[in-house]
């Protein structure tokens, strides 16, 4: 049987670091690029 | 962040990549209407400026923070990220936003527990000192959209940030919209004064109601009041929570014959944009043939007093309740609006009253689903509400569910449904953006923190069974009936079943006055696809263009059959040459004349020096043979 509803988000509602961190991303405060290689805080 | 060369202009440049999905586009180009509705933050389509924002799909959702000059600065909105909430987090930082948290006076508001943190993320809790970043004078903000939620960086269940008011653990990181603060400190931060689409708010409760006038040219008067014995008990605006307040405008159909009008006309306004979305609630005690007309009073250099332009005329008004009501106006020159409350036949103990009227230059939503009496369907098992049939501008039929069966989550979905325009529509159905948003019923716009997702029909999508998934419902759905017992055809829903937690449904303006309202706008968005939008000269640039490579972000199109570079430019500097290999900028420009001019002064000098050396010359050869033939004394004399 076609289930009812598709969901985009599998059931989770996902924030902005959790995507990230999913992904692998070890960005400087979850989300932000810093300018040069290093994105973590020193 | 602290420093004046991380500031953007009001005005900001950007690029949506091609990379972007549709939907992401779609989002945020909405997320922009939010900056142009409650900030002085404007974006409009790069066009050579030396800085601008190039929004990409990159590997999550990432921004740098403040204006780093480097002319391209990206910002990623990948998979998942196409939230308007995200959207706006991502580009507060490029404004020079930091993370609410890492304010240097944190620690008073909030605790971080270090050993609930994922060994080496340690970094991502660190504060700023107030000379790295200004919090502007601005109290810590726990409802901001640029606060971590309290799950962030754990390494089990349990939260890493705790609040100091419990209240607000499950406030903190939550994606809705623009907090009051983050607005005050943007605007603060940009010396904002005024946005581009804000016109006006009024719920009434000051005497001078907002500078709106009684119109001479009628024969009754709308009058500001807290309560009519024939109803409302109450305004919408505080629903009656506070003494000695919650006015609103009330029109006695009672009190007047039939055919009676009143009029009351807003202060004058000026547009910017040429499009006005007008919002209220009404209530009517009166008598279902009393109507209100929505007019529109416009001046010109021409007609000094405004000529009067009749636009919606609002009939049949429900007896008992308050409702919301959307009209579009299309306005270039200053206007009023005109609230033309007119007395119906029958009889009447009471009247029409207004209150929570805001005017902005945006896009009106396509259709208002109101929910009456919510809270009946709250907690109850297997409660899944669906609204009526709704058409889209393109003719497409459809209909939003609201889940409500999950204890933590509320869900909504859009479907597709059999409707009376299928034949003549494209199926499967193509690129068509579907925005559901659960209205806070804040009774100023710019407080407002509304929930919004938006939704693509996606014409390639294929289901699990191997039907396309947005193919006609007629072929692809599962029969459902209407409530007056009609059957149709209601194909899968496509949405999110974490939509909001029912903690926070409950929480500010969503539901009130037991009401809650869902709007929605189904609109194409194909021409935000670059490549389908000129599909044939896309192919024929293709095969011409294979050969031909433009280097530095040059354009490869086909002109006269031939394919050409097309370079890239901006205000001071620019690309030329076949392959746009060589770079021009006013500033060679200056440096070649002024290089020139230095070259003919040279040249200049040394003919003028040459020429007096000379000319001296000859006349020292002449000079002294004339001296041989002279006497001293003649010599002296001369």
């Amino acid at each position: 049987p076609t289930p009812e509803n598709f969901d985009v988000d599998d059931g989770i509602n996902q924030d902005i670091f959790d995507i990230n961190e999913d992904l692998g991303l070890d960005l400087f405060e979850g989300d932000i690029r810093l300018d040069g290689v290093q994105e973590r805080n020193s | 962040i602290t420093g004046e060369r991380y500031r953007w202009s009001h005005t900001i440049p950007y690029v949506l990549d091609d990379s972007l999905e549709m939907n992401a586009k779609g989002v945020i180009l909405d997320a922009f209407e939010r900056y142009h509705l409650k900030t002085c933050i404007e974006f409009k389509p790069w066009a050579g400026e030396a800085n601008y924002i190039s929004v990409f799909k990159g590997s999550g959702c990432w921004s740098y923070v403040g204006n780093r000059h480097v002319g391209k600065q990206e910002i990623s909105i990948g998979t998942n990220c196409d939230r308007i909430a995200t959207v706006q987090h991502e580009f507060l930082h490029a404004l020079g936003f930091w993370h609410e948290q890492s304010r240097s006076d944190r620690d008073d508001y909030v605790s971080i527990i270090w050993d609930r943190i994922n060994s080496g993320k340690e970094h991502n809790f660190n504060t700023y000192n107030d000379q790295e970043s200004d919090s502007l004078n601005v109290p810590y903000d726990y409802t901001s959209v640029m606060h971590y939620s309290k799950t962030a960086f754990q390494n089990g269940t349990e939260p890493t940030i705790v609040t100091k008011i419990p209240e607000f653990m499950d406030v903190i990181g939550q994606r809705l919209d623009f907090s009051d603060y983050d607005i005050l400190k943007l605007n603060r931060l940009y010396n904002c004064s005024s946005s581009l689409s804000f016109m006006d708010s009024c719920n009434f409760e000051l005497e001078n109601v907002c500078g709106m006038i009684q119109s001479s040219a009628d024969s009754a008067d709308w009058q500001r009041v807290s309560q009519v014995p024939g109803g409302p008990e109450n305004d919408y605006s505080n629903m009656g929570q506070c003494k000695g307040s919650g006015f609103f405008m009330h029109f006695d159909s009672s009190s007047v014959n039939v055919g009676a009008t009143a009029l009351l006309e807003s202060r004058i306004l000026y547009p910017k944009r040429g499009f006005q979305c007008l919002q209220f609630y009404l209530y009517n005690s009166g008598n279902e043939q009393d109507q209100l007309n929505i007019y529109i009073r416009e001046y010109s250099a021409g007609n000094v007093n405004g000529t009067l332009t009749l636009v919606e005329e609002i009939k049949e008004i429900p007896i008992g309740s308050w409702k919301l009501y959307h009209v579009t106006l299309k306005v270039t020159n200053k206007f009023r609006v005109v609230f033309g409350g007119i007395r119906g036949s029958g009889s009447s103990s009471g009247g029409l009253s207004i209150d929570d009227v805001n005017l902005s230059e945006t896009q009106c939503p396509h259709h208002v689903w109101h929910i009456k009496n919510f809270t009946q369907f709250i907690g109850s098992p297997n409660v899944n509400l669906y609204s009526p049939p709704f058409y889209s501008s393109k003719g497409y039929a459809f209909q939003i569910q609201l889940t409500l069966n999950n204890s933590t989550n509320v869900g909504i979905y859009f479907h597709l449904i059999s409707g009376a325009n299928d034949d003549q529509l494209q199926w499967p159905c193509p690129w068509q953006q579907a925005t559901m948003t659960l209205l806070d019923q804040n009774s100023d716009i710019r407080q407002r923190m509304s929930n919004q997702r938006s939704i693509t029909t996606d014409p390639s999508m294929i289901s699990d069974n191997g039907n396309y998934f947005w193919d006609r419902p007629s072929k692809v759905g599962a029969l459902a009936v209407f409530t007056n017992g009609t059957q149709f055809r209601r194909g899968v829903g496509f949405g999110t079943s974490a939509f909001i937690t029912h903690e926070r449904l409950q929480s500010r303006d969503f539901i009130k006055g037991n009401d809650v309202y869902i709007l929605s706008t189904v609109e194409d968005i194909s021409h935000l696809n670059s490549i389908q939008m000129e599909p044939i000269i896309s192919s024929i640039t293709d095969d011409l263009c294979t050969k031909v490579s433009c280097e530095n972000d040059g354009i490869c199109t086909v002109h006269n059959n031939k394919a050409e570079c097309r370079c890239p430019s901006g205000e001071d500097w620019w690309y030329m040459g076949e392959r746009c290999e060589k770079r021009g900028s006013t500033r060679d420009t200056i440096v070649i004349a002024a290089s020139s001019a230095a070259a003919a002064f040279a040249l200049m000098l040394i003919v003028t020096l040459v020429s007096v050396y000379y000319t001296r010359r000859k006349y020292r050869k002449k000079t002294s043979s004339n001296t041989t033939n002279m006497s001293p004394e003649n010599q002296h004399a001369f």
